[in-house]
């Protein structure tokens, strides 16, 4: 152990192992995450080459190992929580991402809340069993976090109960979801519904891509990876286009829209609820704001006790280089950074749960507040912890610089949650479109409730700057 | 009007109200430039797309807001004193901070007045001093196992040095001394000159 981290742990004030607790949430979830983990450490199937030293092919070929292994060996465990699953990966994955991740974060989630009864039971046993291979295809070349601008089409013909789903043009080619290139079999296909000769906007549809069996693209698919990015080396972000593709009707994901056999459409009760998956990611990605920052911080923190430079006072020896101010100023308003969203995503994920399980019973009145809050709380974490990544490889110097200092992954990793599941810029104005229309009620007298009820306080309550 | 709120920048529920009070104002001014604009006979879509800038400093304010306000609820529910003192630092830190960093906003606002905000900067710098003794603690808290963190720089054990020579070497670079290019371009470059 090295000595300056072994003093620097004995100055603790408090008891670390008590605030782990409260980062997890409780005691018992702590020491069930640690128990997973070491189901991986100690487990010899994952020892992998670092994959800083293999090429994107060799990347992909090791992630789709894992991902597999990780399957096998979640079943052989019992581990099915969804919490323990995603702790599970954390420590399989590092921090990288994995091939089949859209299959489990996007595709199940999807055909769980959007299938009607008979389609889950069809589905739902597939996509378990890993016969079907998902992703979740929405954006396209041209259009990403407006989705009205979306141009696939779906166009219902009634003679033979089929949708026949088309790219009339380039520019709607679908374009990033990850697993679409060489991974999945299936896709949830967003696309804007004909029926009748009326647009009745943006569905969701099963498309299948890929033969079961051979893994050969079906007729009228075609399909592959984007090309090598700024990261994610380990997952396909792949391209589909679609040449008028025939699926049957029961393709369409109907819990909510229909469209009967005569291609008579009933409407959704709300129109945000094709938005539900995309609230739960959002969410989510509040937490992946805090992990980023933890992570940098830990690295930073480290390095910047471990780490002596220069001279302080003159004659005395090199002082580590978190006794200087500046590191010190860099650093600590990240930490505390790390622990705000830590505990926002805590927030998030426990709103999400408690009003999704009021959708389930069918009251949506606060969906438009959740829509609104994670919209604007995924922008603004992203974007600050960005920064923070960046701020903290820069504070490790040269070093820092190294693929082995693990900055460079955690930041090609995270950055590109400022651009999807809702480019931030948009992001903050779906949010402000809310604010503004709770503000104009609250002007015109009515009482708002929840987060943004602060605006129905009377004339603001001016605030006296104290006399210093 | 209500009372007048008196600051105090090192109380966090009086920080709470003072970023409550700018997303408040923040709103406000958003609102009323599209306002302004529809009143130059601008559409609902140009006096909105007019009014983006506003639109997303109230969103940006409004999300500030909730943050603070959460740190500081999460607050409430911590008992274990030395826990609660840490972490009241830094929340403290992260609001001040946060301050500091828009400080433009809160004046304008007439939230702070300027020897306020200098009375913030000393105040960041005190926080700093205070958490010095438990960066690493605050850390380790964290507990990311070494395999997931993934870092030579971050390792529990602290040992960098030894750890990023073992690592380079690694590198299938150099997995042989002398790589081909040497034989496959070097050399026959020096026997063309």
């Amino acid at each position: 152990m090295n000595p300056d981290i072994t003093k620097e742990r004995n100055n603790a004030t408090f008891d670390v192992e008590k605030l782990t607790h409260i980062l997890d949430g409780a005691p018992e979830i702590t020491k069930r995450r640690r128990e997973i983990e070491s189901l991986v450490l100690s487990d010899p199937d994952f020892k992998e080459e670092d994959p800083n030293f293999l090429s994107r092919s060799e990347r992909y070929d090791q992630a789709v190992r894992k991902s597999a292994q990780m399957i096998l060996k979640l079943r052989e465990y019992g581990i099915a929580d969804p919490e323990e699953i995603y702790c599970y990966k954390n420590i399989a994955q590092g921090s990288h991402n994995e091939a089949l991740g859209l299959h489990f974060a996007m595709f199940k989630p999807t055909l769980y809340s959007q299938c009607d009864h008979q389609q889950s039971r069809k589905w739902l046993p597939l996509a378990e069993s890993f016969q079907v291979i998902g992703t979740y295809a929405q954006t396209e070349m041209g259009h990403g976090t407006h989705l009205r601008g979306l141009e696939t089409t779906s166009t219902y013909d009634p003679a033979t109960q089929e949708f026949v789903l088309n790219s009339p043009t380039v520019s709607s080619i679908k374009w990033w979801p990850g697993g679409l290139g060489k991974t999945s079999n299936h896709a949830i296909v967003l696309a804007q519904l004909y029926s009748q000769g009326n647009c009745r906007g943006l569905h969701a549809f099963i498309v299948p891509i890929r033969d079961m069996s051979t893994h050969v693209p079906l007729p009228g698919i075609v399909v592959g990876d984007i090309g090598p990015k700024f990261g994610f080396s380990e997952v396909d972000n792949g391209f589909l286009r679609l040449e008028n593709v025939r699926i049957p009707r029961e393709n369409m994901l109907m819990k909510y829209a229909k469209v009967e056999p005569d291609g008579t459409y009933v409407k959704p009760p709300s129109a945000k609820l094709t938005y539900g998956t995309m609230v739960f990611i959002r969410s989510m990605i509040v937490g992946k704001s805090a992990e980023a920052v933890a992570k940098s911080c830990t690295i930073a923190i480290r390095y910047s006790v471990v780490r002596h430079q220069s001279e302080l006072r003159p004659g005395e020896p090199e002082p580590q280089i978190l006794d200087y101010q500046a590191q010190q100023y860099k650093l600590f308003p990240l930490l505390a950074m790390a622990y705000a969203f830590t505990f926002v995503g805590q927030y998030m994920k426990e709103t999400y749960q408690r009003i999704s399980g009021d959708i389930s019973q069918g009251d949506f009145s606060e969906m438009p507040e959740l829509h609104a809050l994670s919209a604007g709380l995924k922008a603004f974490t992203t974007w600050a912890a960005n920064s923070a990544i960046e701020v903290c490889r820069m504070s490790c110097g040269g070093h820092g610089y190294s693929c082995s200092s693990g900055l460079p992954d955690i930041y090609v990793e995270f950055t590109p949650t400022c651009t999807y599941e809702g480019e931030n810029t948009v992001m903050m104005l779906q949010t402000a479109r809310y604010l503004v229309k709770s503000y104009r009620q609250a002007k015109d007298g009515q009482q708002l409730s929840g987060i943004v009820s602060y605006l129905s306080e009377a004339e603001h309550r001016r605030v006296q700057p104290q006399p210093v | 009007a209500a009372r007048p709120t008196v600051v105090d920048i090192n109380d966090l529920s009086s920080l709470v109200e003072v970023y409550k009070l700018r997303a408040a104002i923040l709103v406000e001014l958003a609102n009323k430039s599209i306002q302004q604009e529809l009143q130059q006979r601008k559409s609902q879509e140009d006096a909105w797309n007019n009014s983006a800038i506003d639109l997303v400093r109230a969103s940006d304010a409004h999300c500030h807001y909730v943050v603070v306000k959460l740190f500081t609820d999460k607050l409430g529910k911590t008992s274990d004193t030395a826990i609660h003192s840490v972490l009241s630092t830094l929340a403290l830190l992260y609001a001040l901070n946060g301050i500091k960093q828009n400080s433009g906003d809160f004046l304008q606002a007439g939230l702070l007045s300027g020897p306020q905000v200098l009375q913030i900067s000393v105040r960041i710098k005190e926080l700093l001093s205070l958490l010095r003794p438990n960066a690493v603690a605050l850390v380790d808290a964290f507990d990311f196992q070494d395999k997931r963190l993934n870092s030579v720089l971050g390792r529990y054990d602290g040992n960098v040095y030894e750890n990023l020579f073992e690592w380079a070497r690694c590198s299938p670079l150099n997995s042989t001394e002398v790589h081909e290019s040497f034989h496959k371009y070097l050399k026959p470059l020096r026997s063309k000159l």
